[in-house]
């Protein structure tokens, strides 16, 4: 997952595994999009935090900032943002 | 809605609940289902029907981790519940996390609030954008006796199955728009650089460096705060705000509200017949705050803490120009801006007169 290189953003192990488990589980079949991102990005995680931060009106970064951490951290549904179950 | 407008076909659901969370009695957790369940059936022809064995539609239960669907929960906080769109077997099911606290109050997770979004799934609405809907994504307490399904989720549900017969409560709270022409706001103030611009349940928020305003619910923030607010400003020199709603005040560190707060805007030295401000502005150069009430004004010295003498003063006399009652407003740079509807007015406070007529969502870049 891209991380901003700002120093004073400590972005823990933890906050890593946290988020890449919320893109995995709610920015689902975005894979097949970020099939062709990963082509020209090489990068489906950093295709759904794009996502994500589209979905939430943050600033689309592609990188996992303190606002996108933040709100990753707030309670919510279980229910994909972007794709569905299958 | 979800890819395929997946939807009931018929409109006599039913749905039953399997088991129950030991965070509440079994009787608060049938209210708040049936409660959940009426928010929907208020805005269409579907009927809910309970049933006490059998596979009925909405299948409901608690579980944690991995409980039967592929889907597992995540421990405490995180995620909270999850459905399924509408359909056979598992169409339409509903879990919640049980390592989460359900309630029935403003603890823990309401679980009223929580069914009533995971119904909106399972009826067949997707997530929605709008972060005043009952369908975003992000959990926030309501008061659920004041609960109105916003207006968003009524146009959602709507396009999949048409209105309801009885809708005891047809107006239905949008989210404001930031460029309608007709903005009118409620409150403005600054927080350590950040402005924030307060209408119905919202505030948008604005950063100097930030592209775009960001809209966040009041309660988002300071879940004890009221769900509108009347007027607001910044003392910097003690890093507070202080927030007006009827006849209370609150002081606010950042996140905090500080102790012993709400207090009485009478204890500022305001009569006891003032029953709102209506909007509130603070000048670093004199130290004074000025609170607009009706059509007049009073200076406040935050150095002694009380109410200058002489006032109030009529808002025409030393505000010419820009009509009898302020909603809002903030000083910036030697100006003081006042909102009135859908306008607001550059006030220079060294010459004294308005500099600039500007529209209202001015303030928000439209």
């Amino acid at each position: 997952l891209p991380v901003p290189h700002e120093e004073d953003l400590h972005v823990t192990d933890k906050d890593l595994r946290l988020a890449e488990s919320y893109l995995r589980t709610l920015y689902v079949g975005s894979d097949q999009h970020a099939g062709i991102m990963t082509k020209r990005r090489g990068n489906p995680l950093a295709a759904k935090l794009r996502e994500m931060q589209a979905f939430f009106d943050l600033e689309v970064t592609g990188k996992l900032d303190e606002e996108t951490l933040e709100l990753m951290k707030q309670p919510r549904c279980g229910v994909p943002d972007v794709g569905e179950y299958n | 809605v979800f890819p395929r407008n997946l939807k009931w076909s018929h409109y006599n659901l039913t749905y039953r609940i399997e088991n129950y969370t030991p965070d509440m009695t079994h009787a608060e957790v049938d209210r708040a289902i049936k409660k959940a369940f009426r928010v929907w059936s208020e805005v269409t022809p579907l009927n809910f029907t309970r049933l006490r064995s059998g596979t009925a539609d909405i299948m409901i239960s608690f579980g944690t981790r991995e409980h039967g669907d592929f889907y597992p929960f995540d421990g405490p906080e995180g995620l909270l519940a999850h459905a399924f769109p509408p359909g056979k077997r598992i169409g339409g099911d509903t879990h919640f996390d049980d390592d989460e606290t359900f309630t029935s109050g403003s603890n823990g997770y309401n679980l009223f609030i929580v069914a009533a979004h995971e119904f909106g799934h399972a009826l067949g609405l997707d997530h929605s954008r709008d972060p005043g809907s009952l369908m975003y994504p992000v959990y926030s307490y309501l008061e659920p006796s004041k609960f109105l399904l916003p207006d968003d989720d009524v146009q959602g549900i709507q396009s999949l199955y048409g209105p309801g017969y009885r809708d005891p409560n047809p107006k239905h709270p949008r989210t404001p728009e930031k460029c309608d022409p007709e903005l009118s706001i409620d409150a403005v103030t600054e927080l350590r650089g950040e402005k924030l611009i307060f209408k119905d349940r919202f505030f948008w928020r604005q950063h100097p460096q930030m592209t775009d305003v960001e809209l966040v619910l009041i309660k988002n923030f300071w879940p004890e705060l009221p769900n509108k607010i009347d007027a607001a400003y910044e003392y910097p020199e003690k890093d507070l705000i202080f927030i007006f709603r009827g006849r209370k005040f609150w002081a606010l560190n950042g996140y905090t509200i500080l102790p012993d707060y709400p207090k009485r805007i009478q204890e500022l030295g305001f009569p006891k017949s003032l029953k709102t401000i209506d909007a509130a502005v603070s000048n670093r150069v004199t130290g004074k705050t000025l609170f607009f009430t009706g059509d007049k004004y009073w200076s406040f010295d935050e150095e002694k803490q009380m109410v200058d003498k002489g006032y109030p003063r009529l808002i025409m006399d030393d505000f010419p120009g820009i009509g009898e009652k302020v909603d809002a407003a903030y000083q910036r740079n030697g100006y003081i801006y006042f909102f009135n509807g859908s306008l607001q007015f550059e006030y220079s406070a060294w010459s004294n007169k308005i500099m600039r007529v500007l529209r209202a969502n001015s303030i928000l870049w439209c």
